[in-house]
């Protein structure tokens, strides 16, 4: 009953600005705007009233812009770990359709957006109309991406594993740190064969952690599988390896966010034998995002 | 040159290469 | 296999089909995928290698289709999609083997519209087709490899002088071949231990189905106009020889030995003799190496005849002292195949060299001194070694025409009485009735008195 209103938020540049889509919880891709840290962070609030010729009373319109972290097994609680506000309009009344700028300027985001299994780390603009019974909100998600700049140490992985008297192998990585675009490239040497393998293949698994002590909770996820032999080699054999990591979608690895939650990768060597024995060997990598040309 | 990179390879001696799987 | 077989080419015609389509409608992303699908059902393991094959063919002939349209898009001008991107883009397929199809058809359009990384493209797709370890698919794999390349090997010289080009020239041709033919060696000789040994005929019938494949390596390499002489000698038939020789395998031996004979021009056979039929002599004991060698000389026998020249001079010398070589390191060779190739060495002497009769009476000393050797006094008639030794005995008296000129050898009576009486009565009846045939007169008592002797069988 009375009046209501529509709010839009509408952000400066976007002609110029990167979009990237990012799945919801019900497993629809939305485009939402990139922004990187120290950005600021501006545009314009447009609020429509609904019913022509009829007042708004309020209690005052702000914007937050917020950076808040929420736990899926504890959905009520939003750890907000960064909040800036603007007042918009004090307390008065709305009698036509209006629009109000506002700039959050040079916004510290220290963490890149995360949708996640367990998790989400998200970016927001809100705006608020306070009324009195129920305030008109309107939500605008942003996508924050942290780049790195090139890690100066980034050594290859080389290591031998094996199982006495049935399999030894020297696998090589070239680095240990890759960004999301970048190439593996490596090479699996066999020094002992004796058993009959089916194929060979390299695992990229997610492993997202949350909570902390006794509440820590795991959940691991391979985002992808992709063979590297098929058949049975025989020792003195090299399997190359190359896999381009821009066919996946993939996070920038993440320590211990706010103390709330990890996201780490690993690359999980399989080697299938005849009878589907499975032989395995897990190496943690570092995912980091690389800044586009364009950006810098 | 991404899309061609290798790591060198150890060349395989020929008696591997041709032995009995073991 | 038949019902195995129509399934998956059902699946294949679907796909095809499907990826045409897509390509029509400039959707290529779509039709890559469809392409992918299709070649996936080249991961079977199900089907025999006859089987196989066919899918194989019947699947790489689908993909001209998309070799074509990818050749006719991306020679168009301002196309926005590089090629270098495809070459990338083709790697994120997850099941190696469609994805390394998809790269060498890739691989090739590249070299085809853009020659410059040709050196580059052809080392990264055979170096990357050491994934497919097993060795039907990897095979057939590599035989698509090698047909795809077939047009566009760099075939110019190799200048050691000039800088290098990435358009490379016939040594990295030579490099690329000689490598997949290795590759291919290696998976095809690894068939024989795949499986229970109960199966191992059947393996080896496989296996004889399949040599075409790794013969068409030693083709390729023969189709190159610019190996020269020296490249040849140097880096072509050493990296044959070593692959061969190394292999341990009877089957692999026989047949690429004869291979080589078949596919390069007699005259590097002659300026590499020595070093071909030394590795005669290291090859498995199952190995037919008695008709090895007499393809070979039988070739560069016709060949001397029609080119007589100074290289062709040493022929004869090498045949014979390599041959003695071979006798003595196989042991197990059969009498018979030794007395074989002092006959096809015989044949050699007197159609090569006619007048040197001193060849002729070295064949003949040759073979006493393998009856010394294995210390045979005695060749039974109706034995394998009679048949071969009367066969060399009787080609002087019918080439000569004239049983004096026989006499002339000094080694012939020599062997002679290495026969029983059986085989020296059919000796001297050759020679009698060449004598009758001829009208040679025997004017000295010294001539009848050797012939007398040659022919006491029939005179005692």
């Amino acid at each position: 009953f009375g009046q209501s209103a529509d709010i839009d938020i509408v952000l400066d540049g976007t002609e110029n600005r990167q979009r990237v889509g990012v799945k919801t919880e019900d497993g629809k891709k939305e485009g939402y705007l990139v922004y990187y840290d120290g950005e600021s962070v501006s545009g314009k609030v447009n609020i429509t009233l609904k019913k022509p010729g009829y007042k708004l009373e309020h209690q005052g319109i702000k914007i937050e812009f917020s950076g808040q972290i929420e736990l899926y097994y504890d959905r009520g609680n939003h750890y907000e770990f960064t909040s800036l506000t603007k007042e918009l309009a004090r307390p008065g009344e709305l009698t036509q359709n209006t629009s109000y700028p506002f700039e959050f300027l040079n916004v510290e985001k220290p963490f890149e957006s995360y949708t996640g299994s367990n998790v989400r780390l998200r970016y927001l603009l809100r705006v608020t109309i306070v009324r009195r019974i129920s305030d008109t909100v309107k939500e605008l998600d942003l996508v924050v991406h942290t780049l790195s700049s090139y890690p100066d140490m980034n050594n290859s992985i080389k290591m031998e594993v094996g199982i006495e008297d049935c399999l030894h192998i020297e696998f090589e990585y070239n680095k240990c740190k890759y960004h999301l675009k970048d190439v593996i490239v490596g090479k699996i040497y066999f020094l002992l064969v004796r058993i009959k393998l089916k194929h060979m293949e390299i695992a990229i698994i997610k492993k997202e952690t949350t909570g902390t002590g006794a509440n820590m909770f795991t959940e691991s996820d391979t985002i992808a599988k992709y063979e590297i032999m098929d058949g049975a080699p025989v020792r003195g054999e090299s399997i190359p390896i190359r896999v381009f990591l821009a066919g996946y979608e993939l996070t920038p690895t993440m320590k211990d966010i706010n103390k709330k939650f990890s996201v780490k990768y690993y690359l999980n060597l399989v080697l299938m034998d005849e009878e589907d024995r499975r032989y395995f060997k897990q190496q943690e990598i570092t995912l980091w995002r690389k800044g586009e040309k364009a950006h810098s | 040159i991404e899309a061609t990179r290798r790591l060198n390879v150890k060349k395989q001696t020929l008696d591997d290469a041709y032995a009995a799987p073991a | 296999q038949e019902k195995l077989l129509e399934e998956a080419m059902t699946n294949v015609r679907f796909q095809a089909h499907q990826m045409k389509m897509s390509l029509d409608k400039q959707k290529l992303m779509d039709g890559l995928k469809h392409a992918s699908s299709m070649l996936s059902e080249l991961r079977t393991s199900l089907l025999s290698p006859k089987s196989y094959y066919e899918l194989y063919m019947t699947i790489t002939d689908e993909l001209r289709y998309l070799e074509s349209y990818l050749l006719e898009e991306f020679r168009k001008e301002q196309k926005d999609r590089k090629i270098p991107d495809l070459y990338e883009i083709v790697q994120y397929a997850g099941n190696i083997v469609p994805r390394l199809y998809l790269l060498i058809t890739v691989g090739l359009v590249h070299i085809q519209t853009n020659s410059s990384s040709k050196k580059d493209l052809m080392k990264d797709l055979v170096e990357m087709c050491r994934g497919v370890q097993h060795p039907l698919r990897g095979l057939f794999l590599r035989n698509y490899l090698l047909q795809c390349m077939r047009n566009v090997l760099p075939d110019t010289p190799d200048d050691p002088n000039a800088a290098e080009t990435p358009e490379g020239t016939v040594r990295d041709s030579i490099d690329f071949v000689l490598m997949n033919f290795a590759e291919m060696n290696k998976l095809w000789v690894r068939m024989q231990h795949q499986g229970h040994s109960r199966e191992r005929e059947r393996r080896e019938q496989e296996r004889e189905e399949l040599k075409i494949l790794v013969g068409t390596n030693l083709v390729r390499l023969s189709q190159l106009d610019s190996v020269s002489l020296d490249l040849y000698k140097k880096l072509v038939l050493p990296g044959i020889l070593e692959q061969v020789v190394s292999c341990r395998d009877a089957i692999a031996q026989e047949y690429l030995m004869e291979c080589i004979i078949q596919v390069f021009p007699d005259e590097l056979h002659l300026a590499t003799l020595s070093a071909f039929l030394k590795s005669c002599s290291e090859l498995q004991a199952g190995v037919n190496v008695k008709n090895v060698i007499i393809s070979l000389m039988n070739r560069l026998a016709t060949f001397t005849q029609k080119n007589p020249s100074p290289e062709t001079a040493q022929l004869f010398d090498i045949f014979s002292d390599q041959i003695a070589s071979i006798i003595q390191c196989r042991h197990e060779m059969l009498v018979e195949d030794m007395v074989s190739l002092e006959v096809s060495l015989l044949d050699l002497a007197l159609k090569c060299y006619p007048d040197r009769i001193d060849y002729v009476d070295k064949v003949m000393e040759s073979t006493v001194a393998i009856f010394e050797k294995l210390s045979l006094d005695r060749i039974e008639y109706y034995s394998a070694t009679s048949r071969e030794l009367t066969r060399l005995m009787k080609i002087p008296i019918d080439e000569y025409n004239d049983v004096l000129r026989v006499l002339e050898l000094e080694h012939y009576i020599r062997l002679l009485v290495c026969f029983d009486y059986q085989g020296r009565s059919a000796i001297a009846s050759a020679l009698v009735n060449s004598a009758l045939e001829n009208g040679t007169l025997i004017s000295t008592p010294e001539q009848v008195d050797a012939i007398l002797s040659m022919i006491s069988p029939m005179v005692t």
